[in-house]
């Protein structure tokens, strides 16, 4: 008789598991949360028998009607041991009541009583009712969710649940869709839109991408064979232009908007069974020029097919070769492409390297084993001391240097430092010699 | 050069004239360095030592003295004495003179070698052939304004050393004697017959090279014109290179 007790529990005749006593009347009311509803069954039965269980018994009530009045032992066809009580709402209420006495022929009986159990079981509010009542009103107008304890209401796409938890009702004069890909369908779509529609779809992309609508099937809008969109119009506007209206049963397929900013403007009037329309929009951005290479040392990458804005590229030269951009020399470079399709920097140029005037060696000197006078990358030089005087000491046995990438002269093990001409002592042009014996 | 020949163009290109207090010799032994008798740079005769280089004056690329302070002279840089040298004595009478500028070899100057630890044994053997050069005084006592050279041979230290003792017997002034010492830096070189008009080197070719061409056809400064006892008169005496070879090395290698 406490609404605070547990969701489940036993409830026993007095004296249980001994005999109860005569004369009594006791009552219990089970009340469980909302959400819930209520089972009993009884595990132990044994009340004195009599017609119509007129003298001991047990009745059960719930949702304001009697379930039953019971009385005797296991055996008995108004014992309730093999039922179970399941009431609709949250209470049940068991009362039982004892006469005066327990006799068979002058003997005294004793009646062990009863012993039962209850607990709250979830309702499910989103199903009907099991007898068919056609009273019942579905608790939600379109989706409902059961939870233990208790339900949700949900819409169809394109509504909206209304402040009842209940109802739902369109509300599309401001969709906004700021995705580079979605869907978007007419309210309930496939089911048939409601009246007095006016919907706006919007579409609002970063600049530079280009938004493509999908129509799929079906595609069904109101229309009249011999006017143009009387009841019902699907306008498809890109930025402030409209690009056309729709209405039928042929879908429209791939519309290209060329824009960033697309407007679906979908009204209806008050009447109409069609099933509406439904589509997938897809962006992409300007495509940028395939960058060209102007000579066959430069490098571009990476290497696509197509590259649209925000691809970026770098450009670099083979070895041996400088990035010119301008006459300028830059130590890297790279270019965006940009949202109106164009690339931020043009393609630069690259321009072979070349060393400065080879090292003076003092005593010696050099000589080109390339084109004379060529300083450019790979070309090469040969060193030599004014002979007989001098002598050439390498460092590692190398008297050719080649202008290398780095615009160095280097040598075989690319070392940059020349050889020395070291003189050359003892060795007289003209050494003294006696003719004369 | 006593007895000696005019030296032809390319014989003894690192020959060196220098001048300081009176005409010397020197021996370029590389761009930066040539060698020299230490008592060049520090006489005997002089109250006291002066190692202001600028006094040093070097001449090449000529056999004409004339010719020589025509072309100029190559500003010294430093010169540095040997520290065991002492004024007055020939021990260690060896020098080195840095130039400020290298020298460009050709055919009128270029260097004369330092002998190896191997050319040893054949350098300073006795009898060996070698040849000093210099525009010191002659046999007719005259000073010559262009390079002469003669070749003299090597004499055996014991032999050198009779000598010098038998002509230090003869000197009654101590301190002169003193003068008179051969050390194992030394080596002589020169003819025994002291009747004969033989070859020597004299006043003014100090601290020029007495060179050998060694089993290599190489030219090595075998010694540096030292000291002697008159001009012709006996064998001239000669600092051993060879013994300086750590000591050079030790500053010509820093370049």
């Amino acid at each position: 008789q406490n609404n605070k007790r547990p969701l489940y529990g036993t409830i026993t005749s007095p004296n249980y598991p001994k005999p109860y006593p005569n004369s009594n009347e006791s009552t219990w009311n089970i009340t469980v949360p909302e959400g819930y509803h209520i089972s009993l069954n009884f595990l132990v039965f044994d009340i004195e028998p009599s017609e119509n269980c007129y003298y001991d018994f047990v009745k059960v009530m719930a949702d304001g009607k009697e379930l039953g009045q019971f009385c005797g032992s296991v055996n008995s066809l108004t014992n309730p041991t093999r039922r179970q009580f399941v009431s609709t709402g949250t209470q049940m209420r068991i009362h039982f009541q004892s006469d005066f006495s327990n006799e068979l022929d002058g003997d005294i009986v004793p009646y062990k009583g009863f012993m039962a159990f209850y607990q709250a079981i979830d309702k499910d509010e989103c199903a009907p009712p099991s007898d068919n009542s056609a009273t019942w009103t579905p608790p939600c107008e379109h989706v409902c969710h059961n939870y233990v304890g208790g339900y949700f209401c949900s819409c169809f796409p394109g509504y909206h649940l209304q402040s009842d938890s209940r109802s739902c009702k369109v509300e599309c004069s401001s969709e906004m869709f700021t995705e580079e890909s979605g869907f978007i369908s007419s309210p309930g779509y496939p089911e048939p839109y409601p009246p007095d529609l006016k919907c706006n779809y919007s579409i609002r992309l970063e600049e530079g991408l280009q938004i493509s609508l999908s129509f799929q099937k079906p595609f069904e809008i109101d229309y009249h064979p011999k006017a143009r969109c009387p009841y019902d119009t699907l306008e498809v506007f890109a930025g402030d232009m409209m690009l056309n209206s729709f209405c039928g049963s042929d879908s429209p397929g791939m519309v290209m908007t060329r824009s960033h900013t697309v407007d679906i403007v979908f009204e209806t009037d008050d009447s109409g069974d069609s099933k509406g329309w439904s589509l997938h929009y897809t962006s992409e951005a300007i495509p940028c020029p395939n960058p060209k290479a102007w000579d066959k040392y430069t490098i571009i990458s990476p290497k696509q097919n197509i590259y649209r804005m925000r691809d970026y590229i770098v450009v670099t030269c083979q070895t041996g070769y400088k990035i010119m951009e301008d006459r300028k020399e830059l130590g890297s470079f790279s270019t965006i492409c940009q949202k109106d399709g164009t690339w931020h920097r043009p393609i630069p140029r690259c321009e072979i390297v070349t060393c400065k005037d080879p090292p003076v060696l003092t005593n010696g000197q050099y000589k080109f084993l390339t084109a004379p006078g060529n300083l450019e990358y790979e070309s090469v030089i040969q060193y030599h001391c004014n002979e007989p005087y001098y002598k050439m000491v390498t460092a590692k046995d190398s008297d050719t240097f080649t202008c290398s990438a780095q615009r160095q002269w280097k040598d075989e093990s690319g070392g940059n430092k020349i050889p020395l001409c070291i003189p050359v002592c003892g060795k007289p042009d003209n050494p003294v010699t006696n003719f004369g014996r | 050069i006593l007895h000696g020949k005019k030296a032809a163009p390319g014989n003894f290109p690192w020959q060196v004239f220098i001048s300081r207090m009176g005409r010397a010799g020197g021996a370029l032994i590389g761009e930066h360095w040539v060698l020299t008798a230490a008592h060049v740079l520090q006489p005997e005769n002089e109250e006291k030592e002066d190692n202001d280089p600028t006094k040093v004056h070097i001449f090449m690329r000529s056999l004409d003295v004339n010719q020589l302070l025509k072309i100029g002279n190559y500003p010294v840089e430093a010169f540095y004495v040997h520290p065991k040298y002492r004024r007055g004595r020939y021990d260690n009478d060896i020098a080195l003179i840095r130039l400020k500028n290298p020298v460009v070899m050709g055919e009128n100057v270029s260097p004369v070698c330092l002998p190896s630890p191997e050319d040893e044994d054949d350098i300073y053997q006795n009898h060996r052939n070698g040849y000093v050069s210099g525009y010191g005084q002659t046999e007719n006592r005259t000073i010559a304004n262009e390079l002469r050279y003669v070749s003299v041979p090597v004499v055996s230290w014991s032999a050198c050393e009779t000598y010098v003792n038998d002509k230090k017997l003869k000197v009654k002034d101590v301190s002169e004697r003193q003068k008179y010492s051969l050390t194992r830096n030394m080596f002589c070189a020169g003819f025994p017959e002291e009747s004969l008009n033989k070859g020597d080197s004299c006043e003014g070719d100090s601290g020029g090279a007495y060179t050998t061409p060694n089993r290599q056809d190489t030219w090595v400064a075998t010694g540096l014109v030292s000291w002697g006892i008159g001009c012709g008169q006996g064998y001239g005496i000669y600092t051993k290179v060879s013994n300086y070879l750590d000591w050079i090395k030790s500053y010509t290698e820093k370049d």
